[in-house]
């Protein structure tokens, strides 16, 4: 473990508390895409169902459990708990055009060709394009409520730290994982116009407004 | 010599 990695699962934690909080406290789930958060579901329990075969550490364990409690309890507040809150009509990216894509990445990139790490490697790639739903929402309905933007922000800011993380570890334990690191460098890519805006325009008080 | 990941990672 080193400071880089902490701080991105400590920004990822957040970001799933933040996202928590304006639930709760807005009691709605607008400006939220179910589709990205469930495919958050997929991703982790994809990844994660090495819990049952391989221990790492408490930490590592705890964080796993954590992650798949928290994504489908979110999935329960969006569908069920604040269901009325949520506009199914603005929510409209094609999923299979992920999954699909993904499944065939990991079949042809893998550490070995076996069931628990095809489906690992699904699940890295799928992690990487998840969020594209919610920000094509953002796109379409080109404005977002400052909370939200926050929740993006902690959420790319995870992967984004672990790539600094990725550069440590070579140099300090020779260590390359390839496929986490070019999935890892797209999902951050993804997030640059959002990060732009973020920046240049929630950081500085004002409200986050795409260009027409 | 080979890549041995360790899925130690998040």
């Amino acid at each position: 473990m080193n400071i880089f990695r902490f701080l991105g699962d400590l920004s990822h934690l957040a970001s799933i508390f933040i996202l928590l909080h304006k639930i709760q406290t807005t009691r709605s789930c607008r400006g939220i895409s179910f589709r990205t958060q469930a495919l958050y579901v997929v991703v982790f329990i994809a990844r994660y169902l090495d819990l049952f075969f391989r221990y790492v550490s408490l930490y590592n364990s705890a964080m796993k459990l954590f992650f798949i409690a928290s994504s489908c309890y979110i999935l329960y507040l969006m569908k069920i708990r604040y269901r009325p809150t949520h506009d199914p009509s603005i929510d409209t990216f094609r999923v299979e055009y992920l999954l699909a894509p993904c499944l065939i990445l990991a079949l042809i990139f893998n550490y070995k060709f076996n069931f628990a790490e095809v489906l690992w490697s699904f699940s890295i790639w799928l992690e990487a394009v998840a969020i594209l739903p919610q920000l094509f929402m953002l796109q379409r309905t080109g404005e977002a409520e400052n909370i939200t933007t926050h929740y993006l922000a902690a959420l790319g800011a995870y992967r984004a730290l672990y790539i600094p993380n990725w550069i440590y570890r070579y140099f300090t334990e020779g260590l390359v994982d390839p496929i986490a690191v070019t999935a890892g460098i797209v999902q951050t890519g993804l997030y640059l116009d959002f990060f732009y805006v973020y920046f240049t325009k929630v950081l500085q008080g004002q409200k986050f407004e795409l260009p027409a | 010599g080979n890549v041995v990941v360790q899925h130690d990672e998040l």
